[in-house]
């Protein structure tokens, strides 16, 4: 079983420890801190994809994760969005013509992006014209789906007043994300509810932490500041454990499928017809 | 006693909450979540100053402070440091008019900014392309004070490795600050040592709060999240207080003089010169 995950969000909002966070293995080492001027001259996102094997529950997973460092450092980003859009165009291109192919490649691979974790600065405020432009300008070529980064810098009113802003955004700008869709004739009353609740918690609130501690005997990922102790997997704390679930478990497959049956299929008609 | 001081960081992250915490009271009131496209098109940094009239320790000051919302949310944020350059030098160019008029302006008002906190935001990693370039075009013109905004969102370890790497950069890109200078001959033992622990804590670590708390029966202003209790005031959480101090009490004078016969008079020179 194959996934593929990209990461998108500005340098230093947690992407890299998120990722080893899922993963639980350090799959992205902490980056030798960049030179800021070095990495400014280079003015392109570096895209760069990290293939774990994982065994959720006995499933051997194959998890393709796909970083963006660089994104919404510069003072014009204008260069960071069409390197993303790019690649995951490339993707359909590959796609395309290995369809096209009279003797198909034998080794093939699909490297098409299944979603795109959008992280959101939390702010407290709504979103930004770069998020709003990004998200609207993938959000017809993949799954998007917005997460509140360092979930654990806003208080529960915070972050509540804030998810609900960010939602009325999205709607506002008619921004297309993945929410959870279901089939009323299809899905039956369970799936119906699960994704009720999960659509109820966009944007998903996460934090991340490659620490363990042992906390009153069980063995604990967390961040430990001088007032207290936050825990990654509390959903009282974030939202990531049901995050997780739903793209690992429960939702990986209805990912897959509309990538491959919606998003690809919009892509190659609109390719095709030009 | 008049001072004046420019708050300048993105959107949402605590600026107007840092100076209703500065001045103990709701100086700037929590903004109608500005429609993020309307506040693009202006792309223009709107520089609002308000002036607080407070007692500090029985000393009357006449507190201005000049806000600057909108600095970069946009996608190209070139535009807005030229917005808030012209502002300081504006208010240079009033001094000038003033000082060579035959017959003063009784009424005239020196608007000079005595002291630009520029907050940087807690990434973890580095100073940005954008944080070095505002510094380094500011810093000539007006004190600096790099500060660490919502220092909550940091552990203890990852603050201390991010202000040694911060002052890293602030020395390898040249970037002129405000660092608590003395005078070897002039100050006194007291005052280098004090001089000598301010420069230390750079860049000052910021948490702001306008709800207060009853705590173990005393009243705190505070950020009460599900783990525990951040306390502004509490030297232990951030630098909050020591910033308070030395802003409004024990270097008030010196940044004054310093934007008067240092900065002022470069500027002058240099106008008058070309
Ligand atoms: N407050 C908070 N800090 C985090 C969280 N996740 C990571 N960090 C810290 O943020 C800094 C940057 O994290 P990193 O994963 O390298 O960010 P990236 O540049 O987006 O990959 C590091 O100091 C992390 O320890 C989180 O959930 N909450
Ligand atoms: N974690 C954290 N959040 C803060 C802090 N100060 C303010 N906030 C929150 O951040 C959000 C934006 O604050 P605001 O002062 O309006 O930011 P501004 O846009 O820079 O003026 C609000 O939800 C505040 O409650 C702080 O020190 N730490």
């Amino acid at each position: 079983l194959a996934f593929t995950v990209m990461i998108v969000g500005s340098s230093g909002c947690g992407k890299s420890t998120f990722v080893n966070t899922l993963c639980e293995s350090p799959v992205i080492l902490r980056k030798d801190h960049a030179d800021a001027e070095k990495a400014a001259l280079q003015k392109t996102v570096s895209i760069t994809p990290t293939t774990v094997e994982m065994d959720e529950d006995g499933l051997k997973l194959s998890l393709t994760v796909v970083d963006t460092p660089g994104f919404g450092d510069n003072i014009n980003n204008e260069p960071a969005f069409e390197d993303i859009l790019g690649y995951i165009e490339h993707q359909y291109e590959e796609i395309l013509s290995q369809e096209s192919r009279i003797k198909r490649n034998p080794r093939f691979q699909d490297n098409r992006i299944h979603v795109l974790l959008y992280f959101i600065q939390p702010s407290g405020h709504s979103l930004r014209e770069m998020d709003i432009e990004f998200m609207r300008q993938l959000g017809p070529r993949v799954n998007v789906i917005p997460v509140i980064a360092k979930a654990d810098s806003m208080t529960p009113q915070e972050l509540n007043a804030f998810k609900k802003r960010v939602m009325e955004d999205i709607s506002h700008y008619k921004i297309p994300i993945y929410d959870f869709p279901y089939d009323e004739d299809e899905d039956d009353e369970e799936t119906i509810e699960e994704n009720n609740e999960l659509r109820a918690l966009l944007p998903f609130s996460v934090i991340g932490s490659e620490d363990e501690v042992v906390l009153n005997g069980r063995r604990v990922r967390c961040r430990q500041y001088p007032w207290g102790v936050v825990e990654v997997d509390n959903s009282k704390h974030c939202d990531f454990s049901k995050l997780r679930y739903m793209l690992l478990s429960s939702h990986l497959h209805d990912l897959k499928d509309i990538t491959h049956d919606v998003l690809y299929e919009t892509w190659r008609t609109e390719k095709l017809s030009k």
